[in-house]
C-alpha cells in the first residue's frame, strides 16, 4: 500500500459520497446516468464475489462492501425512490447496456491469467470499468449544461483513476517482479476517456465559469 | 502458482 494507491481509494470513495449526498439533499438525479451506476454496480458485485473467501485485508473488505453498499443505495434511490425516480432523465440516458456487456464478456473469455468462472468474472469487472462511465458521459454531452455536484463527481472518478497509475508507476519501481498488464491497459484506456472532459473542467474551472461541454 | 499482485488493489 502506498499513499497514490491510498488517494485513489479516498478519491473514489469521496465521488461516490458526492454523488450519494447530491441526490439525498435534493432529492434530484438529474444529469446522473442510472447505466453508469447500474453498470458500477455489476462491476462491484462481479470483481468482489471473493469478499467472504479470499480475505486479503481489513481495508480491502471494508473498502468492498462501502462500494457495493453506496452504489446499491444510488441504484435504489434512482429507480425506487418516489421522488428521486421522477427526476431521471431516462429519455437522454439511452446508451444500450449490450453495447459494453458484451464486448466486455467476450473479451474476458479470450484474455485472461487462468480459465476459471471467478477468474473470468474478476476479469469481466476490469474490462467493464473501464467503459462503466461512458453512458455518464454521453448523457452529460447530451445535456450539455452540467450542474456543480455532476461535474465533481465526474472530475472525482478520473482524478481517481490517475491516482492509481502513479500507484502502478510506483510499484513497478519498488516492487520487484511486479507486473499486471491486463489491469494497466484497461486502467489506461479508462483514464483516456475522462481526458476530454478534463480539458473542459480544468478550462471552466481556470475562467470560473459554468462548465459547458461543447456539442 | 503465479502471485496474483493484481488481487490485492480494489
Amino acid at each position: 500500500m502506498n499513499l497514490f494507491r491510498f488517494a485513489g481509494d479516498i478519491l473514489h470513495l469521496l465521488s461516490i459520497l458526492v454523488l450519494l449526498l447530491k441526490i439525498h439533499a435534493t432529492k434530484s438525479c438529474a444529469g446522473i446516468s442510472l447505466k453508469t451506476q447500474e453498470l458500477y454496480l455489476a462491476v462491484f458485485i462481479t470483481r468482489y464475489l471473493d469478499l467472504f473467501w479470499n480475505f486479503h485485508s481489513l481495508y480491502n473488505s471494508v473498502f468492498k462492501v462501502v462500494y457495493i453498499g453506496t452504489t446499491s443505495m444510488i441504484v435504489w434511490y434512482m429507480r425506487r425512490h418516489r421522488n428521486v425516480k421522477l427526476t431521471y432523465d431516462r429519455d437522454h440516458d439511452t446508451f444500450r447496456y449490450l453495447f459494453l456487456v458484451a464486448p466486455c464478456a467476450v473479451l474476458s473469455l479470450l484474455i485472461n491469467a487462468r480459465y476459471n468462472l471467478f477468474e473470468i468474472l474478476w476479469t469481466f469487472s476490469i474490462y467493464l470499468e473501464a467503459v462503466a462511465i461512458l453512458p455518464q458521459l454521453v448523457l452529460l454531452q447530451r445535456t450539455k449544461n452540467v450542474d456543480n455536484l455532476t461535474g465533481n463527481y465526474v472530475f472525482l472518478l478520473g482524478l481517481y483513476r490517475a491516482f492509481y497509475i502513479l500507484n502502478w508507476v510506483y510499484r513497478f519501481a519498488t516492487e520487484p517482479g511486479y507486473s499486471a498488464w491486463l489491469v494497466w491497459i484497461s486502467g489506461l484506456i479508462q483514464t483516456g476517456l475522462y481526458l476530454d472532459f478534463f480539458y473542459y473542467y480544468v478550462q471552466a474551472w481556470k475562467q470560473s465559469k459554468k462548465l459547458q461541454l461543447p456539442s | 502458482d503465479q502471485k496474483s499482485y493484481d488481487k490485492d488493489e480494489l
